[in-house]
């Protein structure tokens, strides 16, 4: 899993 | 989560706030960009779309809902509720020129090429310039009330938290997104004179207004 694949931030 | 991005989310909400309570007391939203807000409210719709396809953590799902809330209140209250009070004539900055170029940037230069992906980029290059109509209208207006400055501050001041929350997350978990950084700097870089201004008038107790 890459990544950019969750963008965890707001 | 780290200290600094918990203190970064707190600032940006803590600006939003300011912002929507100086204009409800005030019943006025003289001073303030309504064009600004309008990216804000394009900003987080676009970013937040994740919101029906992933699920992080509560505390994500609620700083979202609350972001994009409090930014579609803000702008009805700007055009809607208090639209007499809004100073169009001074708020001319041409915003197209920023959503059609950025809009191109995130299509050309992103992480993958998908619907999400594409808008979850344009949101962060948008972001990163949505405070230049307000910036531009203060300077235009050369003035800016004392809680508009405490909102322009916060609101800087949360992106810059994340910049050490990136230089943090990258030294603890290898983790860093150079899209968000770069946008991140950009959008920071931004503010260096307000801040300037701010540290040197707003808290020595003076209004500030701006050199012409």
């Amino acid at each position: 899993c890459s990544e950019y694949d969750s963008h965890d931030e707001l | 989560m780290n200290i600094f991005r918990l203190a970064g989310d707190i600032s940006h909400l803590l600006a939003i706030f300011i912002l929507l309570i100086k204009i409800w007391r005030s019943r006025s939203c003289a001073g303030i960009s309504g064009k600004s807000q309008v990216l804000f409210g394009m900003v987080f719709l676009t970013r937040y779309l994740d919101l029906f396809t992933s699920f992080i953590s509560v505390y994500n799902t609620v700083m979202k809902v609350i972001f994009i809330l409090a930014t579609l209140v803000t702008i009805y209250l700007v055009f809607f509720k208090f639209r007499a009070t809004y100073d169009s004539n001074n708020d001319t900055f041409r915003a197209e020129l920023l959503v059609i170029p950025i809009a191109g940037l995130a299509v050309l230069v992103n992480h993958e090429f998908s619907l999400f992906e594409i808008l979850w980029t344009f949101s962060i290059y948008l972001e990163s310039v949505s405070i230049m109509p307000q910036l531009y209208m203060i300077s235009k207006t050369g003035e800016a009330e004392t809680i508009t400055s405490h909102y322009l501050f916060a609101l800087g001041l949360y992106r810059g938290l994340y910049i050490v929350n990136w230089v943090w997350r990258y030294y603890t978990e290898q983790f860093y997104d150079w899209i968000a950084i770069v946008a991140g700097v950009v959008q920071t870089l931004l503010y260096c004179d307000f801040f300037y201004l701010y540290i040197t008038k707003v808290i020595k107790g003076k209004e500030m207004s701006l050199p012409a």
